[in-house]
C-alpha cells in the first residue's frame, strides 16, 4: 500500500518527510541548512554549500579573515592577489553592501508548476518526463526557475530575471545569497511552522532583503463553506507581527522586508473558464469550470473562492483579499523594527496582465495550464520586474549599490564556481 | 493520501492512456506500456508503472474498450468513493445513459473479469 511501510526504506522515507515538513535540505551534514544536493529542500531553494563539512562555510555570510585561504561565503571570490597581495574579497567587495534575498513565501512563490506535456498526450514523449524525479523531489516546485530566487536562465523565452538574478548582476559579490522559504499551501497562520528554516545568523552574516509573499491561502482554502475558513484582518495583523517579532531577532541589522498584497484573484475564472483544459483539449470535453468544480467536489480545489462559478462568492473573496492587503500596508507604515525597515507593495495581477497584453498576450496564458490557479514562470518574472522597478525607483538604498568590480570579478574568477 | 487525491490521479491517469490509445490509434494495452515507456528509471518510475499496469491493466482495458469514461472506470475501481453526503464527482459531461446505469454496467464487467489480482477495497 505504502512504500515507505517497507522495512529498508522506513528510515529514509521519514528523514525524507522530515525534511519536507521542516523545509531543510534532506542532504545537509554539516546541518547549515544549506546543501550540495539540487532537490529535497536543497541549492534548488537555497544557495548551494560549497564545503558540506564545515559548519561555518555558507552563503551570506560575513567573509572570514576576508576569505584568504577559502571561500567561506561560497560567492566564488577568495585568495589574495598576487600582484598587491590584496585578498580579492576585501578588494571586490569591501563596502559593497552585499545582501541576500530571502523570500517567505507560498507554492506561487515557489513556482508551483505541472507540465502541460505530462498530461497532454499528443505531446508526450520520453522527454517530457525527464524532469519528473527531479520535480517530485521537489514538491512539484521549480523555484530554481522562480521570479524571486530563481538563478536559472527562464525556460518561456522571456527577458525578465527574478529578483536575486538582477542582485546579483548587480553586485557579484552577493553570488548564491538566496533562501526559498516557501511551502505549498503557506499562509500567514502556518508560517510559524517552517520559519524555523531561515538561515541567517545576525552576528556573522550580511544584511538581507526579505519578501514577505503569502498571495493566496489566506483567502483560498478547499473547505465547502469557504469563507469562514478564511484569514480575518484582526488574524492577519496578529500573524504578520508574529512573524516580524521573529525576522527582527534573525535578521542582521540594516535588512529590509518587503511585505506583498494579495492579487485580486477574479481573472482566474474570468481568463479560464470557458477555456478547454489540457485534459480535454484532444476531445473538447473538459473546460476549466468543469475541472473545478470536479476539484471542488473532491475537496481539492485549491480556492473554492475564486475558482468558483458562483460570482458573489468570488467577489466576496476579492473584498477580503483586499481587508488583508490594507492590513499590511498598514503594518508596514506603522509598525518600526530594529533590524529592519519595512515596506509593502501591491501584487497588481491587473497591471502584470496589461504588461502582457501590451506585448501581444493574452491573460490566460499567464496562469499555470494544469492546476488553471497558479501564476507561471511569466507571470511571476512580469511581477519580478514589477516589484524592482518600483524599488529602484522608491526605495533604492533598499538594493544597496552597483558594485564597480563586477568585471574584474568576471575576469578573475568567471562564473564564481556557477550554482 | 485522501480518496479525493487517489480519484484524481486515477481519473488523470486513465484520461492520459485514453488519449495515447486515441493520439497513437493504438490498443489500450499498447497506450499504457506506451506510457511506462516515457518515464524515467529514477524513483522507481517506470518499475512502479509496469506494476500498476500488470495490477489494473486488464481491467482498465475491458472498460475502456467498452468506450467508459475516466471518471467512470475509477469509480468501478473504487479509487474513486461516494461518500455518504458527497455526490458522485465527474470531469467528463455525464454519460447519455445515467450515471448509476453506466456505474452499474462497467462493475458487471469487472464482476466477469476473471483476472481481478487486487482487492477492490484496497
Amino acid at each position: 500500500r505504502n512504500i515507505c511501510s517497507l522495512p529498508f526504506l522506513t528510515k529514509i522515507c521519514q528523514k525524507i518527510e522530515l525534511s519536507i515538513k521542516k523545509a531543510v535540505p534532506f542532504k545537509d551534514i554539516d546541518s547549515d541548512k544549506h546543501s550540495v544536493f539540487p532537490t529535497l529542500r536543497g541549492y534548488h531553494w537555497r544557495g548551494r554549500d560549497c564545503n558540506d563539512s564545515d559548519k561555518t562555510v555558507y552563503p551570506g555570510r560575513r567573509p572570514d579573515n576576508w576569505d584568504i585561504h577559502q571561500d567561506s561565503n561560497c560567492n566564488g571570490i577568495w585568495g589574495i592577489d598576487p600582484k598587491d597581495g590584496i585578498p580579492y574579497e576585501k578588494k571586490f567587495c569591501e563596502g559593497s553592501q552585499p545582501r541576500g534575498i530571502i523570500l517567505l513565501g507560498d507554492s506561487a512563490g515557489a513556482h508551483f508548476h505541472i507540465p502541460p506535456e505530462w498530461l497532454t498526450a499528443s505531446q508526450m514523449s520520453v522527454n517530457s518526463f525527464l524532469n519528473l524525479p527531479s520535480a517530485l523531489t521537489d514538491e512539484l516546485n521549480w523555484p530554481q526557475l522562480s521570479g524571486v530566487t530563481g538563478f536559472l536562465d527562464s525556460t518561456s523565452g522571456i527577458e525578465e530575471k527574478s529578483i536575486y538574478h538582477r542582485l546579483r548582476k548587480r553586485n557579484h559579490c552577493n553570488h548564491r545569497d538566496y533562501q526559498s522559504i516557501s511551502k505549498n499551501g503557506a499562509s500567514s497562520r502556518n508560517l510559524k511552522n517552517f520559519i524555523e528554516s531561515l538561515s541567517r545568523n545576525q552576528a556573522s552574516d550580511h544584511p538581507a532583503i526579505v519578501l514577505y509573499a503569502m498571495i493566496g491561502n489566506d483567502v483560498c482554502n478547499s473547505k465547502a463553506d469557504t469563507v469562514p475558513e478564511m484569514t480575518t484582518p484582526e488574524q492577519m495583523y496578529a500573524n504578520v507581527m508574529q512573524t516580524l517579532t521573529h525576522l527582527n531577532s534573525h535578521l542582521p541589522n540594516g535588512s529590509h522586508v518587503i511585505l506583498y498584497g494579495l492579487p485580486d484573484g477574479t481573472f482566474l475564472w474570468d481568463s479560464l473558464h470557458n477555456r478547454y483544459h489540457p485534459l480535454g483539449q484532444l476531445n473538447k470535453d473538459v473546460t476549466y469550470a468543469q475541472f473545478f468544480s470536479f476539484l471542488r467536489c473532491l475537496q481539492l480545489n485549491p480556492c473554492n473562492g475564486w475558482m468558483s462559478s458562483n460570482k458573489t462568492l468570488r467577489t466576496l473573496t476579492s473584498e477580503r483579499a483586499e481587508q488583508l492587503s490594507n492590513t499590511l500596508k498598514k503594518i508596514a507604515t506603522t509598525e518600526t523594527f530594529a533590524n529592519f525597515d519595512l515596506f509593502y507593495v501591491d501584487f497588481a495581477f491587473h497591471e502584470i496582465i496589461e504588461d502582457w497584453q501590451k506585448r501581444g498576450g493574452q491573460p490566460w496564458q499567464l496562469i499555470e495550464p494544469v492546476d488553471g490557479f497558479h501564476p507561471n514562470e511569466v507571470a511571476s518574472l512580469l511581477q519580478a520586474n514589477r516589484v524592482w522597478e518600483k524599488i529602484q525607483l522608491q526605495w533604492p538604498h533598499v538594493l544597496g549599490k552597483e558594485n564597480p568590480f563586477n568585471s574584474q570579478i568576471e575576469e578573475v574568477f568567471g562564473d564564481q564556481g556557477g550554482h | 493520501y485522501s480518496h479525493g487525491q487517489s480519484c484524481l490521479g486515477c481519473v488523470v491517469l486513465v484520461s492520459v492512456i485514453e488519449q495515447l490509445a486515441e493520439v497513437h490509434n493504438s490498443s489500450v494495452q499498447v497506450a499504457m506500456e506506451r506510457l511506462c515507456s516515457y518515464l524515467p528509471e529514477k524513483l522507481f518510475l517506470k518499475t512502479a508503472c509496469y506494476f500498476l499496469v500488470q495490477t489494473f491493466g486488464s481491467d482498465i482495458i475491458k472498460l475502456l474498450d467498452e468506450a467508459m469514461k475516466a471518471d467512470v472506470v475509477c469509480y468501478a475501481l473504487e479509487f474513486c468513493k461516494r461518500g455518504a453526503v458527497q455526490p458522485q464527482c465527474h470531469l467528463y459531461p455525464l454519460p447519455q445513459e445515467a450515471w448509476e446505469s453506466a456505474l452499474e454496467k462497467a462493475r458487471q464487467v469487472l464482476r466477469r473479469s476473471s483476472t481481478m489480482k487486487y482487492p477492490r477495497s484496497g
